[in-house]
């Protein structure tokens, strides 16, 4: 049982890496190693089916909180442009990212008034908390998802600011508060039969979710003006009446064993490792052995 | 191979190949079968939203006493068929394992009830190997 811990060991335990409670249910020598919190999505119901003995019936996963249906929306076409109908994913150079987290906000405090020189503005306060978001996942950009709710008269461009500012937990458990440090962005939104508005955020998050903050408090005020600006002609419609409070989206590169890395496939096929993989053994020198001194002596550099 | 001749049919067989394909490769020999699941079987339709259905694949069948290139497998699994035919039957023949594999990309809903897509390694197995 010993030398088969050992040889199989890390091949599998990165397999068997799940959430804690279900690695502990299996077996408490599955302990998670340290800063590997949670598990991957699929990880732990897999774990609970395996621990299953006989055919009891698939246990359901535990009630899931149901997300946004625009949401949802959103993520579905986000798959079908990243997969095939198989699930196979789709090899473009430009999509660098392996895993896309959408969380919709936990609570928020809406204000809206109308301001009759700057159009309509909507602002809202969001609370986001991002625990889903592992140790191993490094964030490659970030968008606040506007979703339109009613179809938006697209009689003319329209052009919309953004105010976005981060604010700080004077304590813990406060709703709604003070602002800590904000970011104004005017970008022109082409709304012409668009149900989704993306506003790139990743400067301005980036910072906070590379210090693990996990919840992140943050206001926007959102002013659109349709039409040309210089004749400042009125809304048609309320834009605010159409917008419905965003979503965040984070293009992650998970960099796991689990996760599928674009990199190792475009380079060489991964195939079973004579021995497993010891992390990152240094590769195989092509010059083989007339190089090696210099090779060695290559990789000690290297190394240092 | 003279005491297996001895069996041989009296009339030489129509194909020779076929005849002597039984001596030198297993008759259900290491191969990739299709296997395919819809996450609805599992009940886990509720939280994996796509892909509906994933073949999964397995290998299986025996692997031929001389594996050689065939397999890609290496001089190891050879020397275990020796020590299973000659020294020590309780070692066990050579397995037919998955040898490569491809990535399934995967969309859930998380406990939270925030949404994941999610690109997984070694997902689908694609190639046999004996080890």
């Amino acid at each position: 049982p010993h030398s088969r811990g050992r040889v199989v060991s890390d091949k599998t335990s990165g397999f068997l890496v799940a959430s804690k409670d279900t690695a502990s249910e299996l077996n408490p020598l599955l302990q998670l190693p340290k800063g590997v919190r949670r598990g991957y999505a699929l990880l732990p119901p897999l774990l609970k089916v395996l621990s299953e003995r006989g055919h009891q019936s698939w246990a359901s996963e535990a009630p899931r909180l149901q997300p946004d249906s625009r949401a949802l929306r959103y993520m579905k076409r986000l798959y079908k442009m990243s997969a095939t109908k198989e699930g196979i994913p789709k090899t473009n150079k430009s999509h660098l990212y392996n895993t896309v987290r959408l969380f919709t906000p936990c609570s928020e405090c809406q204000h809206r008034h109308r301001d009759l020189r700057k159009g309509d503005v909507h602002s809202v306060d969001l609370l986001f908390n991002l625990d889903r978001v592992t140790a191993l996942e490094h964030l490659l950009k970030s968008v606040l998802l506007y979703s339109f709710d009613t179809p938006v008269p697209i009689s003319s461009s329209t052009t919309c600011t953004c105010r976005l500012s981060v604010k700080e937990q004077d304590f813990p458990g406060q709703v709604c508060p003070s602002i800590s440090h904000s970011l104004a962005l005017s970008l022109r939104v082409e709304v012409r039969k668009r149900k989704w508005v993306e506003i790139d955020v990743t400067s301005f998050l980036q910072p906070l979710i590379a210090t693990n903050r996990r919840n992140i408090h943050m206001a926007v005020n959102f002013t659109c003006l349709m039409g040309d600006p210089q004749h400042n002609t009125q809304l048609e419609t309320p834009i605010d009446a159409a917008l419905v409070p965003p979503s965040l989206l984070l293009y992650l590169n998970d960099t796991s064993e689990q996760a599928y890395h674009r990199w190792n496939s475009l380079g060489h096929r991964r195939k079973i490792p004579a021995r497993p993989r010891q992390g990152n053994s240094p590769r195989v020198d092509p010059m083989g052995d007339k190089g090696k001194e210099n090779s060695q002596g290559k990789r000690a550099s290297r190394r240092r | 191979r003279d005491e297996n001749l001895k069996e041989a049919p009296a009339t030489p067989p129509s194909n020779l190949s076929e005849y002597f394909k039984q001596f030198l490769f297993p008759q259900n020999e290491c191969e990739l079968h299709n296997f395919r699941l819809s996450f609805s079987q599992l009940k886990w339709d509720k939280w994996i939203i796509a892909p509906h259905r994933y073949s999964p694949q397995y290998c299986k069948g025996d692997c031929p006493r001389a594996v050689g290139h065939r397999y890609g497998s290496p001089v190891h699994t050879m020397v275990q068929n020796i020590i299973y035919e000659k020294l020590d039957p309780s070692v066990g023949k050579p397995s037919c394992v998955p040898a490569e594999y491809s990535p399934l990309s995967v969309l859930t809903i998380e406990p939270d009830g925030s949404i994941v897509y999610k690109e997984y390694e070694d997902m689908i197995a694609t190639k046999c190997t004996c080890r």
